[in-house]
């Protein structure tokens, strides 16, 4: 079991670890890593040994190894079928950035209630109105979905995906859901980055 | 000074203290914001008291006084200008969604190279021509920006809103920007969030 915190770094971890595989890079120490990240060189061991990967001083962490066992934690080791609910501006931008690659989230479903997105395309998708949602989720397998509809139907449509099958949820609406405990419901607000940035203008 | 560890989580404490707040709530306890948070009441305590914040035994923080301390530490009290480059479905969403309310954040320049899209108004502004840029930013002393362009238009925009007095920057864009070390740079990538949901998937 991986505490909260550590398991909230280990995707940047990842991120770094791969460019540095793309570049050709065979190991990286703490102190690499720890310059990356502002964080301390001791804090990522600590993150990393939390899984038995201990580096070996003079030499640091093998790239590969760490990557491949960083995927296989955090499950990107295998496909993850993925909804995304509300196909308006944001929707339909995260969904085209993740059908990018060869991601491990493979969106197999989309949902909106506008009939001008009814019925249109999204690669090979067509998109469902989302009264379908009780017969599409289960039917594709989607896993995990996307919430980027208005804060008005945010929690119906949350409750329609828990019902039917949907054990995790990222939630761009600015709206405090009511939370299904046995759903794993993280929230996402992009001005929390704004204001960390704005603590650098405080001069 | 504060270490970036704290400082990303600030951001996340007010959100949860004003939303106690609004629900009239005076006091919290570090534990009850521990439980919120999935962190440690002790770490929390740690953070706070950072810059002076000391709860009191028994009563815990007072709500009003912690709003008001972490805003100014944000400096979250003040409007920052922001600019928005790249006005396609991502940018126009985080322009609404930032136009709502009483933000500390105030949109005072919008900017993109495609026709249909340079010359349309987003509230009360109009979308400039990218190339406008040297002019318009210190014109409206916007001094944060966002951007929300294609991988290939990144960097030359980073470079030109940075030359034109940008100091801080949200970077959308899937692309490893060649930052200028006097601008407080952030590139986000929401990718991560469902990485981190993966986990819970892994049974
Ligand atoms: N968290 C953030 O940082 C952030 C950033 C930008 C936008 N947002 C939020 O994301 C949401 C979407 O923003 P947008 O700019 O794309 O808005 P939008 O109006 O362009 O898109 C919303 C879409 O949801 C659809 N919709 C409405 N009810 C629905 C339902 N019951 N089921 C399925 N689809 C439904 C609409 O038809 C529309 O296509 C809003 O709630 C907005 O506040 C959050
Ligand atoms: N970080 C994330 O989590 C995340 C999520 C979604 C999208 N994205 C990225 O955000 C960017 C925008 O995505 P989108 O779906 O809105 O794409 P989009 O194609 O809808 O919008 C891009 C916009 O940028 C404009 N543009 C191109 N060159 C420009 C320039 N030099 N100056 C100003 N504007 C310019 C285009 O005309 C277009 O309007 C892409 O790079 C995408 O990969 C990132």
């Amino acid at each position: 079991e991986i505490s909260p915190l550590t398991l909230s770094r280990l995707p940047l971890y990842l991120r770094c670890l791969r460019q540095l595989q793309e570049k050709g890079t065979t190991h990286v120490s703490s102190s690499q890593l720890a310059q990356q990240f502002e964080l301390s060189a001791s804090l990522i061991r600590k993150d990393l040994a939390q899984f038995g990967e201990f580096g070996i001083r003079g030499t640091g962490y093998r790239v590969d190894e760490l990557v491949d066992r960083l995927n296989g934690l955090l499950g990107l080791d295998r496909i993850h079928k993925m909804a995304v609910v509300g196909m308006g501006s944001l929707g339909s931008a995260l969904a085209r950035y993740l059908s990018v690659n060869d991601r491990p989230f493979k969106i197999v479903a989309a949902f909106d209630v506008d009939g001008g997105r009814v019925g249109s395309k999204l690669g090979h998708l067509i998109v469902h109105h989302s009264r379908e949602i009780p017969e599409v989720i289960p039917e594709t397998g989607a896993r995990i979905a996307v919430l980027a509809v208005p804060a008005s139907a945010a929690q119906k449509c949350y409750e329609d995906l828990t019902d039917s099958g949907i054990e995790a949820v990222l939630n761009f609406a600015p709206i405090r859901l009511k939370r299904n405990p046995a759903v794993r419901t993280k929230s996402v607000d992009f001005q929390i980055y704004l204001e960390e940035l704005a603590y650098f203008l405080r001069s």
